[in-house]
């Protein structure tokens, strides 16, 4: 049965793309077969993962106009067992353009049935699928939550991090009763960790507290080998592979395939 | 005459609510009288002023409910020169519920201009006015440019932060022609600056080159001291004056200052 998770945190800036293309990548290195679907109008994951999104139609017209996702997903170069469905610029509209329209939650969700039906069918099945988000709580997040039975919550080892999380929580709670049973907080991922500072460590040691069993306690180091690769839109796993910050993803990512198959 | 500034950019995490926040408090210890506006529904400007943002009515009720400013603002302790006006935290669902609503981006801009009125009626005129919007291009943020005339866009030292400038001129242009002429972008500070790496350099530089006139070239440095600050529900300025972060924030304040007194 294919994994899909959503990458979520309103929070802006604590790691959600640079968690979700990390993961998905060291999953797709490791042989299996992943789908990253850019849901964030900035286009962070394509830059990461190399993919053009200028020229391509991406996920605003799937959401928007009912286009098939096999016509937007495109192969990541240098992955066999990558591909992504880009994030177009319209999609900055999407959250006021989708407002009205009928079942505006669940269109990703139909449109990602529809998806792996058809490649169960082609016998191309997918393992995972990894959602990107922005960073608010509006219509495409919540498209995600929908689609989703997995969240895995990045935490930026910072203090306003924690505060976020109880509108994470509400949010996911009405997603729960009104739009989808199934999905719930299976991964918690600790990001930007600087075991030097009193902070981080505070930050860290509340997290294991109140989430023991969602929590993949490998702290992600705050290194600057990660922030660079996607200036050469890498990801650090090829960027830099025996780096810290990679064998922290790559420990992670392990993790969560392993918690996987004892489901 | 009251400046208004909207501190913007979409990319999350990139250092909106500390520089709102500290240049506030900055310019406030310098003596003049300045207004927080906290349109995040996360409300990080509120934790960072100490202001209990539980108990309040807020911003949602100025921009959907037609309440005036002047019953929402509060002062912030310990300033003598300092208020503000929290975000409650059913703002989460403004974007939504605004979409149908007559003259639905310019609600904060006719508040804002009641209250200055009165304040100037009353001889308590305000010289500044800060708004701290949520890393969306949404309409809280769009309310937000149509009642500024000044944006300050913080710009962290990675690599992403360059790729969401694009977006944001686009959406600043069509304020600009159906919103708002006056708006522009009168400030841009360099943030989370780590100058051992290349990273930051690079980008700094790319700064320089691209937006000489805008920019402040005082880089505020990555600093725990100020990531720290808010968990004590303080700005740097107060927690710890003779840091390199409150230092930087100072010297950018007093550079804001100035180039509006020129003007
Ligand atoms: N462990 C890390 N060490 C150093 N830098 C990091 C780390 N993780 C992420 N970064 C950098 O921090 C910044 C924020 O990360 P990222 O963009 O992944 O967060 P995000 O939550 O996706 O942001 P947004 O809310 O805008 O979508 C980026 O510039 C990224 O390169
Ligand atoms: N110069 C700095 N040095 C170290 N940490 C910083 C610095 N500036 C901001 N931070 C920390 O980085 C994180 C992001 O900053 P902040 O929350 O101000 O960004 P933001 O743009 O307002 O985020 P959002 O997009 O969620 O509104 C916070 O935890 C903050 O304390
Ligand atoms: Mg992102
Ligand atoms: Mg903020």
């Amino acid at each position: 049965k294919t994994r899909v998770f959503t990458v979520a945190n309103q929070k802006g800036g604590v790691g959600k793309t640079t968690t979700a293309v990390n993961i998905a990548a060291a999953l797709a290195m490791g042989g299996l077969k992943v789908l990253v679907i850019d849901l964030d109008p900035q286009g962070n994951a394509c830059t990461a993962l190399g993919v053009d999104r200028e020229e391509l139609a991406g996920m605003y017209e799937v959401l928007v106009n009912e286009q098939l996702l096999s016509q937007v997903v495109v192969k990541v170069a240098g992955f066999p067992n990558l591909e992504c469905a880009p994030a177009d610029i319209e999609l900055a509209g999407a959250e006021i353009n989708m407002v009205g329209f009928v079942s505006r939650e669940s269109r990703l969700k139909l449109a990602l049935e529809k998806f792996l039906a058809e490649r169960e069918a082609t016998g191309t099945r997918l393992d995972y699928v990894i959602i990107d988000c922005p960073p608010s709580l509006g219509l495409l997040t919540i498209n995600a939550l929908t689609a989703a039975e997995e969240v895995l919550v990045p935490i930026q080892c910072e203090y306003y991090s924690l505060e976020g999380l109880t509108l994470l929580l509400k949010t996911l709670q009405q997603v729960q009763q009104m739009l989808n049973q199934k999905v719930r907080i299976s991964t918690i991922v600790l990001t930007m960790f600087d075991s030097r500072t009193r902070l981080a460590n505070d930050v860290a040691n509340n997290v294991r507290e109140h989430f023991p069993n969602e929590l993949i306690d490998v702290p992600i180091p705050r290194a600057v080998r990660i922030s660079e690769a996607p200036s050469f839109n890498q990801t650090v796993m090829t960027y830099d592979a025996s780096s810290p910050g990679a064998v922290a993803y790559m420990t992670v990512a392990r993790e969560i395939a392993r918690r996987g198959s004892g489901e």
